[in-house]
């Protein structure tokens, strides 16, 4: 199977980097 | 400069002047007192000292403190420019900047290009993507056999990598990103730009007239 997603693509969705959690209540 | 009345005494190390603050960055004074809401509701949260230490950041990341994650510790170290393992207001001010939807597309695309670069050397180098790679699959319990993930890093870096020599630098990093705009959408956070509504509160504090 090729493969689509680039790594930066599959790192973007780390929950250490969504930083709009800081602001939740 | 004086210290009038008590209000020097309620500011904690690290606390710098909203006015300042605002100056240096793509917020407005108001907005700066109302991120010094959230820096206080953070900063407070395990050891109240006016300081953001990594275990308060995990807990307001992830609603507990000792969940550790390879990408809260570097935005964490990003954002301890003083690095001396806590975060400061001015510190906490000016690093959300870069995410502010009005920040310049170049400064976001150097703090991803900082985030990612984990060893500090200067370029992403093949290993800490791979790193990075196992650290998101391991994250979501994914298994994903070894060569899927060498899949991953030729795709990644026979696009990214122009030069060939293993490793991505700064240049790099900046055609590439400029190719796929969409890996710049962490470094933009849509709640930045609403913050004096998100905490509206920091009016009572405020120490300008005009805070609408």
């Amino acid at each position: 199977k090729p493969v689509t997603m680039n790594a930066f693509e599959l790192i973007s969705m780390s929950q250490g980097l969504n930083l709009s959690n800081l602001f939740e209540k | 400069m004086g210290c009038f009345g008590s209000k020097c005494l309620k500011e904690p190390p690290g606390y710098e002047n909203p006015a300042i603050l605002a100056a240096e960055t793509a917020f407005s004074v108001s907005e700066v007192e109302a991120l010094y809401e959230l820096f206080k509701k953070i900063s407070s949260s395990v050891i109240d000292d006016g300081l953001i230490h990594k275990e308060e950041f995990q807990l307001a990341l992830f609603r507990n403190s000792k969940r550790e994650n390879l990408f809260a510790d570097r935005v964490f170290d990003l954002f301890d420019v003083k690095r001396n393992g806590v975060i400061e207001f001015g510190e906490f001010v000016r690093s959300l900047s870069v995410f502010h939807p009005n920040s310049s597309f170049e400064d976001k695309v150097n703090f991803a290009f900082k985030l990612y670069d984990l060893r500090q050397t200067g370029f992403i180098e093949r290993e800490e993507v791979e790193q990075m790679i196992v650290a998101i699959l391991s994250e979501s319990e994914m298994e994903v056999a070894a060569e899927v993930i060498e899949a991953i890093l030729d795709k990644t870096f026979s696009e990214a990598d122009t030069n060939m020599d293993g490793r991505i630098d700064h240049q790099e990093w900046t055609a590439y990103v400029l190719k796929n705009p969409s890996l710049m959408k962490i470094m933009t956070l849509p709640y930045l730009k609403d913050v004096t509504t998100c905490f509206p509160s920091f009016v009572f504090n405020s120490e300008v007239e005009d805070a609408s």
